[in-house]
């Protein structure tokens, strides 16, 4: 038996659904649901995987990913390597509705959101330096580079492409505390 | 990562995504999340799914789209996510990932493929069932 209207989400991130369900619950609309819901996410860092102060890139940044897709119109806003923009989701939102874009990416999409009123600030928190700086006490491991040297299982960069390309069995680094 | 999918009592669906993507990546790398039909997908006349997971494998496949596009050929959503990682699983069997789906009625499911340290996946159903969100899971 199923039953309208239905919030549903990944993880067991129970803060988000309240959030989208309580939307939904007061007449707002199923992109409001979203957005409010995948927003309390980034605003709690849900286990490390949303928002800012996780993840660190291969120089200690935090950058941030986001979609929302309107399944009347097939209309979508998204962002991808979005830096020093806490709400993606909410940028995603005004790519959506401020462009006729779909996606828009990096240091411009940054700019694109401060220019639309979001708030620029540094994503990095101790959390993510932490991650970052044990990362490089390890031999920066591990990363997701192959075929370079130094070899990239043993060391640091920075890498250089090596001569011989070997095919190599991807590597899975993707676990529950790091995956997209 | 978080991916969500909502539909209201008139049939709108919308589906969204947010994520800071994995730790250590090269810089510039984006996942599956913001890629339309990976990440998430809506149309509110078929359904609606978004993954999670390994996005570098898993955005190839567009698993979210197929797995929409078979809802609406009439799968239920719970055989239209096994369909979607099972596609992924072909190539990839030690893959990370997971994926919600519902459809226009409101019916649910989800999908995870088994690797060691991931045999079960969590998700959140909100419905007029029970107001408060409730945890539910699938083995995988």
């Amino acid at each position: 038996r199923s039953s309208l209207p239905l919030v549903i989400n990944t993880w067991p991130f129970k803060n988000a659904a309240s959030s989208a369900w309580s939307v939904l619950q007061s007449s707002g609309s199923v992109l409001d649901a979203v957005e409010k819901g995948c927003a309390r996410c980034e605003t709690e860092q849900c286990d490390g995987s949303v928002g800012y102060g996780g993840s660190p890139d291969e120089s200690g940044e935090t950058t941030l990913d986001a979609m929302i897709m309107n399944g009347d119109t097939m209309e979508v806003g998204a962002v991808a390597d979005l830096r020093r923009i806490k709400n993606a989701i909410g940028v995603a939102r005004a790519v959506m509705e401020y462009t006729d874009h779909t996606l828009l990416v990096g240091e411009s999409a940054s700019l694109f959101a401060e220019n639309m009123g979001f708030i620029a600030e540094d994503l990095t928190t101790n959390k993510s330096l932490n991650i970052f700086s044990q990362w490089l006490k390890g031999n920066c491991q591990p990363n997701y580079r192959k075929n370079v040297s130094p070899d990239s299982s043993q060391s640091c960069g920075p890498y250089r492409p090596k001569g011989t390309l070997r095919r190599s069995r991807r590597a899975q680094h993707a676990n529950l505390h790091s995956h997209d | 990562t978080i991916g969500m999918i909502a539909l209201d009592q008139h049939g709108h669906m919308a589906a969204g995504t947010s994520t800071n993507g994995l730790t250590h990546k090269v810089p510039g790398r984006v996942g599956d999340s913001p890629i339309v039909g990976a990440g998430a997908y809506a149309d509110s006349s078929a359904g609606g799914a978004a993954a999670t997971g390994d996005g570098d494998v898993m955005m190839r496949f567009l698993p979210s789209y197929l797995a929409v596009e078979l809802m609406r050929a009439g799968a239920d959503p719970m055989a239209a996510c096994k369909s979607a990682i099972s596609r992924i699983k072909r190539h990839y069997s030690e893959f990370f990932g997971a994926i919600i789906c519902a459809n226009t009625t409101g019916h649910y499911g989800a999908a995870c493929n088994k690797v060691s340290g991931f045999t079960q996946f969590q998700f959140m159903v909100s419905n007029a069932d029970s107001d408060a969100p409730v945890l539910k899971s699938v083995d995988c």
